[in-house]
């Protein structure tokens, strides 16, 4: 019985929206892990500005939706900012 | 746009297919991509020409993984495409992912769909978020390919950096190549302005004219002019005739042999149906104008120069049709573009010209310009 089974996946599924709202939203790379120990409401800012942009429920959480969003096929070009 | 808004300085560029996906006919990708292009040439001053060697304006290539731009393609899914705004060098540029299965159709990953929006993003258009835009980023598949028709943010994103399309150059032919007659916005106040065909919706009068309609509603003085798309994506452009029976809350809308169905902004489902569904002979390929009575409960069909009735309680056509227009609408020109009923009397729009009709005294009673509708 995986004892740690729930947790993997919400880590994993957390890394799936860090790495989409650095490629796709501008969440700056170098402070995540910053965010991930200490303080998650940068990320959750930009998972609302996320969801705004693509009309979505604008709940800063990572719910269904968003995460059914995010695994959608989409254009690498990102929705804020530019290439960076 | 892009930050800073960058847009190409001159209206003709060049591009360039530099490889194509083994997933296609080398044939077809250059149809996609030549399709792609003229949606945004159909709503601009822009012109396009290929080239076979040398730095086009737009490069466009298929690439796997790490491909020279520092942003790798994923495999499968997920990413697939990116393009570069306007500018030199690799700006402009248009990369696919190889690793998707590029198709024709509407299974799979459709290339003219990913084409149409990455070339956007090489024009100079971001991402939107409006869901209907072209320019949302997320991929969704159309159902209906022959459809297809962009939405009115992107036509207004494109033409916010480079106008709208030029009439000289829409009559321009070309000595070798004839140039198709495009769609441009048209103008209400044209003395030449014709309806392609009009219809009451929910109490709203709707002026169709091309790809765009314009509603005159009781809650704006001004007519708004609309895409069709905007409102129901699978209609078609340049229509032939439009209906309403409110009774059933339903416009019909006719183009060829094909009618559709809506209500409020739904296409029902069931259709295109054929004409000839109507109970009308092989020999009508298309119906001019239509115009329901719903007191009596009977539609009538303008072609050519007669009219046909039908009853929409037995939804058949009545006996002793077609007869002339001239016979039982005297003084009407015989060739109907729309016909619309309003304040007890029927319009007849023939051209630049309208017909107002009293059908209780059976004649013409007045001919106004047809545009005098949308306040000219």
């Amino acid at each position: 019985y995986p004892v740690n089974g729930d947790r993997e996946e919400e880590d994993s599924n957390m890394d799936l929206v860090q790495r989409y709202l650095e490629n796709y939203y501008n969440l700056t790379k170098k402070v995540e892990n910053i965010y991930r120990r200490r303080d998650s409401s940068p990320i959750d800012n930009k998972i609302r500005e996320m969801q705004k942009f693509l009309g979505l429920e604008v709940t800063g959480k990572l719910d269904s939706s968003t995460l059914e969003m995010i695994r959608k096929p989409r254009c690498g070009v990102p929705d804020v900012g530019h290439f960076t | 746009t892009f930050p800073g808004t960058p847009k190409w300085s001159k209206t003709h560029l060049t591009y360039r297919i530099v490889n194509y996906t083994p997933d296609l006919p080398r044939e077809a990708v250059d149809a996609a991509i030549e399709k792609a292009l003229g949606v945004w040439k159909e709503v601009t001053p822009l012109t396009f020409s290929r080239m076979d060697e040398g730095e086009a304006d737009i490069m466009i290539s298929f690439a796997v993984g790490e491909h020279g731009d520092f942003y790798p393609f994923d495999g499968p899914g997920a990413i697939l495409a990116h393009a570069y705004p306007p500018g030199s060098g690799i700006h402009g540029d248009v990369h696919f992912d190889d690793d998707e299965k590029w198709t024709e159709k509407a299974a799979g990953t459709n290339l003219f769909f990913v084409a149409a929006h990455e070339l956007g993003h090489a024009l100079g258009l971001m991402h939107s978020a409006n869901p209907e835009a072209l320019m949302y980023p997320v991929y969704r598949s159309f159902k209906d390919l022959a459809s297809f028709r962009l939405s009115q943010d992107d036509v207004d994103g494109i033409q916010f950096l480079y106008g709208s399309p030029t009439t000289p150059k829409n009559n321009y032919v070309a000595p070798t190549e004839p140039v198709p007659p495009r769609s441009k916005t048209p103008a209400k106040c044209d003395p030449a302005l014709s309806f392609d065909a009009v219809s009451t919706l929910r109490g709203e009068i709707l002026f169709f004219k091309d790809r765009y309609f314009w509603r005159r509603s009781h809650w704006s003085a001004e007519p708004g002019l609309h895409l069709i798309s905007s409102f129901w994506p699978s209609l078609p452009s340049n229509l032939d005739a439009a209906y309403e029976v409110s009774s059933k809350d339903t416009v019909f809308v006719f183009k060829g042999n094909k009618f559709w169905a809506v209500r409020g902004n739904e296409v029902q489902a069931g259709y295109p149906r054929n004409i000839h569904t109507l109970g009308f002979p092989s020999t009508i390929r298309k119906i001019d104008a239509a115009i329901s009575d719903k007191e009596q409960k009977k539609t009538y069909f303008f072609v050519e120069d007669k009219y046909w009735r039908f009853d929409e309680k037995t939804q058949s056509m009545e006996r002793g049709f077609p007869r002339p227009i001239e016979d039982d609408f005297p003084g009407v020109e015989p060739k109907v573009d729309a016909v619309l009923e309003a304040f007890g009397f029927l319009y007849f729009f023939s051209g630049s010209s309208q017909y107002e009709f009293d059908p209780n005294a059976k004649r013409v009673t007045h001919i106004f310009k047809t545009n005098s509708w949308l306040l000219c």
